[in-house]
């Protein structure tokens, strides 16, 4: 319901990798081996992520470099194990939580 | 559910039917909300009120004050406003991120107390089957066989009740925090917890297996359950595993345990709160520092943004607010034995609101009657007191009934 759910409180978290796929160090990258960081938003009804990438030096990241995204519904996905987001790309509702 | 059972994990979906707990009956809880989920990054996010964007910590190896800016911490705030501020057990993650002293003495009055015993936490003191002691994921133990005879979350309550009655006799207002080590791995708790989770009612997560569309950079490997003696004799394939059925099921089993025995040291802590008479004017918050996975997504432990990671519970008993206070001679916090009482589900809290807890800092000043701390500008680094989270007060007198506005909107 877009026209509704404006002002629903949202819930970030973040998490750093230091590579696309899985490495030893995924879990617990030290700050100089951080490349990518995950910023989830997650609302009553969805969690929406990007995976952007992330310069250790000057801590900033970088929103129109984007390694991958998770978009899940929770109402008809309450695990989170139907990945969305390339699905949605270009519709009203991905537009909408960016 | 297996056994009567508690919080099933400090996450995602704890069905609680508290053993030892009732103020889940009587509190408002919320679920949701750690800014990252690993240890040493979500303390100081929350005990600074400030997302690890701005505490510029995403690891375990730097010290906030010199490496991002000299923020006060909730605790300090306290201190400085006449509370005398005790830490007991793990509130800062130890180490470097805290200097080395948990922040003292910037957050507490005195020095930080931590169980003797917290030294062998990851040595092997697990038995075998073959009789021999290693440093396994699973690792119910007998408590009297342990290194000093103990375990360290039964020294922090100890010492917890011990400064209650201590500051029944001071008469001086106080901020007590206590932190728990379970169920962090590895998963070392009485065996005796078991019985409350016959392994042939435990079932694997409802979705064990990596999602297909599922990127990879989201998928955590869990270096840390792989390196422990028990699961490296499994030789599991690196990095999606899985890990066999069976010992899944042993792993959820032992987290059950490990979180039944927390609940067991919280339910005697406040029962000694009730004791030394102070639960009628004491608030008492329980939170994490984040959720785990238990098998969901064919992952373990936390380092992810799956809501099993982020998820914590968030509860607050305010007396006279979110329950009425206690008489004289009422008990807030009778203690029930999970070994010995048939406990059904106590119901649910009173709220699933969607917070955050970088805003624990702001709701607990205002609910103490101090000043809150303003909101952060967008670039906070030389700003000492302020925060990024808002006071969630305003919720607890919400209702959760939905009401239909004019534009047809819920409410």
């Amino acid at each position: 319901n877009n026209r509704c759910h404006t002002e629903e409180p949202v819930a970030f978290s973040q998490y750093p990798r230091p590579s696309d796929t899985p490495q030893w160090n995924s879990d617990r990258p030290e700050l100089k081996d951080i490349r990518i960081m995950g910023y989830s938003m997650r609302t009553i009804d969805y969690r929406y992520t990007v995976w952007v990438q992330f310069n250790p030096n000057n801590f900033s990241a970088d929103f129109e470099d984007v390694h991958a995204g998770e978009l899940y519904v929770v109402e008809i996905d309450p695990n989170q194990d139907y990945n969305i987001y390339n699905n949605t790309l270009h519709g009203h509702l991905f537009k909408k939580l960016l | 559910r297996p056994g009567p059972a508690t919080w099933r994990r400090l996450g995602w979906d704890w069905g609680c039917a508290s053993a030892c707990w009732p103020p889940a009956a009587c509190s408002l809880w919320r679920l949701r909300g750690a800014q990252q989920a690993v240890c040493a990054p979500s303390r100081v996010s929350f005990l600074t009120g400030r997302r690890p964007d701005t505490t510029r910590l995403y690891d375990f190896y730097s010290y906030w004050r010199v490496h991002a800016g000299n923020y006060s911490t909730m605790p300090q705030y306290f201190k400085e406003n006449g509370y005398m501020t005790m830490s007991v057990g793990k509130v800062f993650h130890p180490g470097v991120s805290s200097n080395y002293h948990d922040d003292y003495p910037y957050s507490w009055s005195i020095p930080p107390f931590h169980p003797s015993t917290e030294k062998y936490e990851n040595d092997k003191t697990c038995r075998g089957k073959d009789g021999r002691l290693y440093a396994n994921l699973v690792c119910p133990v007998n408590v009297t066989e342990m290194p000093g005879g103990t375990l360290p979350d039964i020294q922090t309550t100890e010492e917890a009740i011990r400064l209650l009655k201590v500051m029944k006799t001071q008469k001086q207002k106080f901020f007590l925090a206590v932190g728990y080590h379970k169920p962090h791995i590895p998963l070392r708790y009485p065996q005796e917890f078991l019985k409350l989770y016959p392994l042939e009612n435990i079932t694997l997560a409802p979705d064990p297996w990596v999602p297909k569309k599922l990127p990879s950079v989201a998928y955590n490997p869990w270096m840390d359950i792989r390196q422990r003696d028990d699961v490296q004799a499994l030789n599991v394939s690196f990095p999606y595993g899985p890990l066999p059925d069976d010992f899944q099921r042993q792993i959820r089993q032992s987290y059950y345990a490990a979180v039944s025995y927390l609940d067991m040291q919280v339910g005697r802590l406040l029962n000694a709160l009730d004791d030394v008479g102070l639960s009628s004017s004491t608030m008492v918050v329980f939170t994490a520092d984040h959720g785990w996975s238990l098998g969901e997504h064919g992952e373990w432990a936390k380092y992810s943004n799956f809501d099993v990671a982020t998820r914590v519970p968030l509860m607050f008993y305010v007396p006279g607010m979110t329950s009425a206070a206690a008489s004289q001679q009422g008990r807030i916090f009778p203690y029930l034995d999970p070994f010995s009482h048939n406990l059904g589900l106590v119901p649910q809290g009173q709220s699933k609101k969607v917070v955050e807890l970088v805003s624990l800092f702001s709701t607990l000043a205002e609910l103490a009657g101090l000043q809150v701390p303003p909101a952060c500008p967008k670039t906070s680094f030389h700003v000492a007191l302020c925060t990024e989270g808002a006071s969630i007060v305003h919720y607890f007198n919400s209702s959760e009934e939905k009401v239909e506005t004019e534009d047809g909107c819920e409410d």
